[in-house]
This record gives C-alpha cells, sequence and structure tokens, in this order.
C-alpha cells in the first residue's frame, strides 16, 4: 500500500525533524519580522491535504487572497550523505472575508504529488479510482503516526481538503483562517 | 510494498528534477573549483545503496579516505507550497589506495533511511527480516524507472552495496573509485 509507506516516510525523514524545532524557528522570525500578524497558539505547521491529490506547488495560484510573505530560517541537516540538506517552510499572509491578514506556516503534504503522478504513470501499478483512496489512506495513517508522536504534539494542524466547494476562489484561504 | 512507492517517490520527488541539471551544475562547479580532480565522464551522481539499509549521515564517518570537499551549486524549486526548496549535493574528495584523489557526487539513497526506521517502529508494519528483500525491490523498481527515463539517462550511477567486505574500512571508497 503505497500510501501507508508514503505517510511513513512524510513522518520520519520530515516532520520527525521539522516540527520539533518549528518553535524556535517561529521565534526568530517574530524577532526579525516585527510587522506579522500572528494570533497566539496559531504557531504550528498547517499540511493541506487534498483529495484529489491536486497539488499546486505555489498557494497563490490557488487564491488571490493569499501572498507570499517569507520563509521561516532555514534548517540545515547532515542526511544520508548529503552535507547541510536545507528545510524550510513558507509563511503566507492570508486575507479574510473583510480583507484583515492572518500570516501562516503553510504547505500542501508534498507525497501526494508521488501520489498524483504515479496515478498517471502506467507503470507504477495503480490509477485514478484507487488515487483518492490511497489519499485517505495517507491522512489517517498520518493522524495515527502523529497522534503517537510526543516530539510533534501541538505542532501542526491535518488539513483534509474535500473537493465540493473547488468553484469558490477563496475556498482555500477561508479552510486555511478555520485552522 | 513500501519499497515499490519509495523508489517511485525517489524518482518523481527528487532524481526526475535534479538529474537533468547535473551536468549544469558540474560546469559551474569546475569553474569555481579550478582544483578538482575529475575523471572525463564521471559527472554523474552516485546513489548508494546499501543492502542492509544502515545508512551513514556523513560518508567520512564510514571510510577516512573519503572527505567531504564541497556542495554542488544550489538548485530552488518552488515545489507544493515550499517557496525555493533547496535540492543541492555533496561532493567528496575520495583517496585511492595509493593516495590519488578522485572526486565525486555521492550520496546515499535516502528512503533507505525510511525503510530501515520502519523496521524498528512496531507500528509500520515490517520488520528485518523483510527489509532486505525491500530493499533489494527499491533497488530494482529503481533500476527499471531510471532505465525508462530519458532525462536522466547517464546522469546517475546506481552501486548497490553487499555486506561481505564490512570489515574493510576502504570497502567504501574503494567500491565508489570502482564506479
Ligand atoms: N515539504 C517538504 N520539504 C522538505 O524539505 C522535505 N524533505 C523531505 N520531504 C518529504 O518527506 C518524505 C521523506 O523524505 P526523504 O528525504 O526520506 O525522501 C526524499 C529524498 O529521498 C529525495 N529528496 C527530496 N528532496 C531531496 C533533497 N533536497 N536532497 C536529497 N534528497 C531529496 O526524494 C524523496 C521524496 O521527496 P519528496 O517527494 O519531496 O517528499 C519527502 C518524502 O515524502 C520534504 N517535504
Amino acid at each position: 500500500n503505497v500510501a501507508h509507506g508514503l505517510a511513513w516516510s512524510f513522518y520520519l525523514g520530515y516532520l520527525q525533524l521539522v516540527l520539533p524545532c518549528l518553535e524556535k524557528s517561529f521565534d526568530t522570525f517574530h524577532t526579525s519580522h516585527r510587522d506579522s500578524f500572528w494570533v497566539r497558539g496559531s504557531q504550528k505547521l498547517l499540511i493541506l491535504i487534498p483529495l484529489n491529490a491536486n497539488i499546486s506547488n505555489r498557494l497563490e495560484d490557488e487564491d488571490n487572497n493569499i501572498k507570499f510573505y517569507d520563509s521561516l530560517p532555514n534548517s540545515e541537516l547532515d542526511r544520508a550523505g548529503v552535507r547541510g540538506r536545507v528545510y524550510k517552510h513558507s509563511v503566507y499572509r492570508v486575507r479574510d472575508e473583510r480583507g484583515k491578514a492572518h500570516d501562516c506556516a503553510v504547505e500542501y503534504a508534498t507525497p501526494l504529488l508521488t501520489l498524483y503522478r504515479m496515478s498517471q504513470e502506467r507503470s507504477a501499478g495503480f490509477g485514478e479510482p484507487e488515487r483518492r483512496q490511497q489519499v485517505l489512506l495517507f491522512y489517517r495513517t498520518l493522524q495515527d503516526i502523529l497522534e503517537q508522536s510526543l516530539e510533534c504534539r501541538n505542532r501542526y494542524r491535518l488539513i483534509l481538503l474535500k473537493d465540493e466547494h473547488e468553484d469558490d476562489p477563496h475556498f482555500l484561504s477561508k479552510t486555511i483562517l478555520k485552522h
């Protein structure tokens, strides 16, 4: 089951490494970005999981109420022979329906790009009908893993994006602001 | 099958993105590193795949004939909402048995870190006996994918590391230099 392995890989190879350092990254960011708008308690990484696995590389392409603001400070780790591999997150300024700005660290769950592309490669072994199932399996497996993880507690929010409101041009910003 | 998905993820999320730009990276590197020792035709990314999935984060810890030299120039790509995500490779200076230096871009196949850690997590669903099988499946799946990939042709070398010579302190450098 591809989704099961991708959820473990996303945790063991990424979230487990970056989430424990998130608070420190935010503190450094606030010190250097005095004009940023943060809600107390929203210092989490918001992880978007669209059910159709259709991921955009730039959030502002999805919703014009979303603008890239800046990156959190980089983390550099020696990983599997790559010296100083860089891990970073993007902070976006998201406007609500009344035009008020909120800043948040948000990104899509990158492994869904793999799920999407695999469903299009004939030799990869699964097609579009199974893809939705695999996304749900990814979401549930990731939820279970993260709930057991003490070091990642309260550092993330998984946001499952169902596709009923995709015709609303501000669907993404509204969804992000609910969390 | 976890290894199957990890091989596709490694290709779709990494090798397919970085291998086509490798030649250009090497050219820039040569211009700024006039003292580097390259063998004509060795401008490939060497990818180490140890059968026991036991990966070191720093190659010099494995063999003192290997030293980190410098990183190839960074690539920055917007990926799944992360703006300017950094992709880089490490160049190592590897000495042969007569002390002559050779420079190469080499790294372990990072997904093997996930395979190794999953085999240790009880809730992940597979144990040490299956791990070796999974590494072989990863290797073969990756080989098949890369052989079909026109844009990655001649840009990589997969090196399967069997564990018979692990008592030789220069096993890794000798193996790298054979390729
Ligand atoms: N958003 C995000 N930012 C990151 O920096 C990052 N790094 C990893 N991941 C995701 O976590 C999981 C585990 O990563 P791992 O390194 O074991 O596998 C990685 C790794 O083997 C290789 N790879 C990707 N980026 C790099 C890189 N910069 N350097 C070396 N290898 C890389 O290709 C695999 C798939 O990558 P992604 O498909 O981007 O998603 C990964 C994966 O789902 C990231 N996700």
